[in-house]
């Protein structure tokens, strides 16, 4: 699961059985009390019930997959849509792709519409009189001026490239990692050198892969090749003071660069780009990226935020699925979308996967009566290598357009 | 020699979580998704909040939410403009 905090919003993603919108008026009272956000239905901040009005909501699924193991009001799309309305008033929930296949579940509501906040605990409910949201027209008429987000869920996962998100496959990638860099050091220090005997190999690296690696590599002075091969020492067998990360987080980090994760927005393009990753035990995995505006390039003021990528993995054969979700303009000077599609696509080789891309029409600067210049682009997306594209459907929101895709392997 | 930029996220593990998670029981699946926004823009602001917005909320009251959700946080990716939160489950 990930969450995203930004100066005006919050992105909360959660997997499997998590309560996710049983936290929403938390937020919101949050947001007021810490934010400092206006909220109408309270007196006062320090009442508990005080609540932010938002701007905008979005709530979006996949269909379910196992909803009896769902508790809350996360059991049906009928259940989520009523915990929903009854928190905001003018809320709008969709069904977007085919009822007896895979589809996707969308509920919005927009700036004009009226909002419901109610009470923290269900139990007491206040009156629920209808609260104007904040509606501040704002100097960029109202949406960002370069807002989209692309989603990529993919099911029935290829097994073989699954199994790198298992604990045990990424302690043998480490091992044979830092068997290679050890090998590495070695030769670059005959090479300098001639002579290795009674000296010691240190190598100073740059990223958290390697930095984990730093004391790890310590083990392999004056070791024999065959005793490199099986020296790696898991962190959770290493001292406090050694532990300069948890293994979850380095064998992440081994496994992004590993599976190609750390290549869909490489540091060729994205100069500052930082990547979170995680490898739960004894599979699963999961991984933020941030990509920072430029500091030094001359970019449109539209393009000097930061942007973020996020993926899940559940690899186990009975319901294996990863998403893949991302705030990362397309095109520019960056990776097209259709580029960023076939590269995560390839990296899991799913059975099946849905593309949404949501746009604000501020992002793509065309009304709808003119011929769109990002067409082109778009239509890039209609062809995955290896798969057939089944379902497209558009939704033309007042401010927004939906593209949904569905794809399945040829 | 590395030299990160002042743009280079800055990260934060929760040791006391991360270091010992075990997902054997977990039932894991496609997620759930959810955006609040309460302005259109970073710079767009409403009167009345604070000059970071959400971002001036730490860490730890972002917990109480969390709970509720039954999420904990792994660790945290920290830029100028926006913090990630890597979460259990």
């Amino acid at each position: 699961s990930s969450m995203f905090v930004f100066p005006h919003k919050l992105i909360l993603k959660t997997c499997g059985t998590t309560t996710l919108l049983l936290g929403l008026r938390r937020l919101l009272h949050i947001a007021a009390e810490h934010a400092g956000f206006p909220f109408h239905n309270a007196q006062s901040v320090d009442d508990i019930h005080a609540a932010a009005s938002p701007y905008r909501v979005f709530y979006s699924r996949k269909n379910f997959l196992f909803p009896d193991k769902q508790p809350g009001p996360h059991r049906s799309w009928k259940e989520e849509v009523k915990y929903l309305d009854d928190t905001f008033a003018g809320g709008s929930a969709y069904m977007v792709g085919k009822m007896n296949g895979d589809h996707w579940y969308l509920y919005i509501t927009s700036p004009d519409v009226t909002v419901t906040p109610r009470t923290l605990d269900e139990t007491s409910l206040p009156n629920s009189s209808k609260i104007p949201t904040n509606t501040a027209p704002t100097s960029k008429g109202g949406l960002g001026n370069n807002d989209e987000t692309l989603e990529i869920l993919m099911t029935d996962l290829d097994p073989e490239n699954a199994k790198q998100f298992y604990l045990e496959h990424a302690n043998a990638v480490a091992s044979d990692r830092l068997y290679l860099q050890a090998q590495e050091a070695r030769k670059m220090a005959i090479g300098n050198l001639g002579d290795l005997s009674g000296s010691t190999i240190t190598i100073k690296t740059t990223s958290t892969v390697e930095s984990f690696s730093d004391d790890a590599l310590d083990v392999f002075d004056n070791c024999s090749d065959s005793d490199l091969h099986s020296s790696y020492t898991p962190v959770s067998e290493q001292t406090d003071a050694e532990c300069m990360t948890t293994e979850g987080h380095a064998l992440g980090t081994v496994i992004s660069d590993a599976c190609g994760l750390s290549e869909v927005y490489p540091t060729s393009k994205y100069p500052d780009a930082r990547i979170d990753a995680y490898l739960f035990s004894p599979c699963g995995f999961s991984a933020n990226g941030i990509i920072p505006a430029p500091q030094n390039q001359e970019v449109a003021d539209s393009e000097k935020s930061t942007h973020y990528f996020t993926v899940h993995v559940t690899p186990e054969p009975v319901c294996s699925f990863a998403s893949f979700e991302t705030n990362v303009p397309g095109g520019q000077n960056g990776r097209e979308t259709s580029e960023i599609v076939e590269h995560v696509v390839g990296i899991f080789k799913p059975g099946r996967f849905s593309v949404t891309l949501f746009e604000a029409k501020a992002t793509h600067g065309y009304d709808d009566d003119e011929i769109p210049t990002s067409l082109a682009r778009k239509k890039r997306l209609e062809k995955i290598q290896g798969y057939r594209r089944i379902d497209r459907i558009v939704h033309d929101f007042d401010d927004y357009e939906l593209i949904f895709r569905f794809y399945e392997r040829e | 020699t590395f030299s990160p930029s002042e743009g280079t996220p800055h990260l934060t593990i929760n040791h006391n979580v991360a270091a010992d998670l075990d997902s054997s029981s977990a039932f894991e699946g496609p997620e759930k998704l959810l955006e609040v926004w309460f302005a259109p823009t970073p710079d767009s602001l409403p009167a009345g909040a604070k000059p970071n917005g959400l971002k001036a909320v730490s860490s730890e009251t972002w917990v109480s939410v969390l709970d509720m959700v039954n999420c904990k946080i792994l660790s945290v990716l920290e830029a100028e403009n926006m913090d990630a939160y890597l979460l259990s489950e």
